[in-house]
């Protein structure tokens, strides 16, 4: 499903270069649930973002389900993602000038799903991330953590095969980051693959599979453990 | 220092009204350490902005350190909360087009201090919070938790009376949380008001005083118990 073989990926800041993925060669199967930990810094967001198609990598390879994506073009790549990947951000990345109900819907907009259907989809998904009472507010309008479980729904809205969640639970309290978690789980019995990165070991022990980076590269895998 | 009497905060959106805060009476002597803890969307960034003079109470009044900021008009905020607040806010709102150094050195600039002594305080603060490798990266070129400390940095530059921190180790290994943590209390034992609000019950029992709220009001002060 997803395999990366010796994947490198070097920034350029001025004259300076910065190794953020050094040698990671992993292979996940279709429905996997994996988590990845590690330092701040160590590389965590930089592999997902390869993953999901986000940012090529500086060498090496990546085939998604069989495709070289690596080879193809961006438009190629960014149709792919569209249609396969929910990725969930860090750092939300909501349209600012859309409501909770609004952001939460775009995607299923762009995939052309006729109004009725997208209407009882997000209707669903706010009620399944508690956020049913702040649909009608935007970004500015919401909490932190009302603004990542925004994220989360859109992520997952279309049923892609890949959910990648950076950080999901960062913003939220116990009860509502299990919560969270639960409907991730929820998708991953049904089939999609997940990989969550996080700093929290409750969040990341969770997983059947757990990962650990350290300064750009695998430090620990508990697969092949 | 700071004193909170009877503070309402109610947004509207459309026809609704959402309680953010009701009924909020608290006071921090100078010195202070405290947390704030409690579900997602129980108010404490609400009640965190009205502390730092980034918002106003709907009702009610916050006199901070004898001066009554409910009665002054948005500039006479401004320069108090200037001179006497660091923020650290939950989203970190760093500059874009600014190095790490320059967003950690903006508020000496604009506090006239000289050149000299800004880049020697600026070269401590990288130090302190373990970013002296990315003094030259820019907010887009960081990691999430590298966003966080040079947010954290730039609150606590300028030495100020009180210190807001929302959420500060939200995108934090454990280790790099202790750290900053540690960096934050430091400052406390000088003599600095730290207030805390975070999810993190290992990072929240860390306060001398715990505060939890619940639906915009304050649940549990253990302070008053
Ligand atoms: N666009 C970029 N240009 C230059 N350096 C970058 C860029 N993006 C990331 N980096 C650097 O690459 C390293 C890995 O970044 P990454 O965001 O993957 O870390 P992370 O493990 O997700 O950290 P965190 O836990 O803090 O979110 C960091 O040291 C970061 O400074
Ligand atoms: N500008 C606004 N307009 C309307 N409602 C708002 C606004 N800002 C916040 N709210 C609402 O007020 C409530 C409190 O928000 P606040 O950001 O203080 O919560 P919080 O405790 O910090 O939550 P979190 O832990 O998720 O960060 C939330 O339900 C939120 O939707
Ligand atoms: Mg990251
Ligand atoms: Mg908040």
């Amino acid at each position: 499903m997803i395999d990366l073989q010796a994947i490198e990926r070097v920034f350029e800041v001025g004259e300076e270069q910065v190794h953020a993925l050094h040698r990671v060669s992993l292979r996940f199967a279709a429905g996997a649930y994996a988590s990845i930990m590690g330092p701040s810094g160590s590389g965590k967001s930089t592999l997902l973002n390869i993953i999901g198609l986000l940012d090529r990598p500086t060498e090496g390879r990546y085939r998604l389900d069989q495709v070289a994506t690596t080879e193809l073009d961006d438009t190629e790549q960014a149709r792919i993602r569209r249609h396969q990947i929910g990725f969930v951000f860090q750092s939300f990345h909501l349209v600012p000038r859309l409501t909770a109900a609004q952001n939460i819907e775009l995607p299923l907009v762009l995939a052309a799903v006729a109004p009725a259907e997208r209407k009882q989809r997000v209707a669903a998904a706010l009620q399944d991330m508690d956020l049913a009472d702040r649909a009608d507010h935007r970004p500015d309008q919401l909490s932190g953590g009302q603004r990542q479980r925004v994220a989360i729904a859109r992520a997952t809205i279309m049923r892609p095969q890949v959910i990648l969640a950076d950080e999901p639970t960062g913003n939220l309290d116990h009860s509502s980051g299990s919560s969270v978690l639960e409907t991730l789980e929820t998708l991953n019995r049904q089939g999609i693959s997940l990989i969550v990165v996080t700093h929290d070991p409750e969040i990341g022990q969770r997983a059947r599979r757990r990962i650990r980076m350290v300064d750009g590269s695998i430090a620990e895998d508990s697969e092949s453990a």
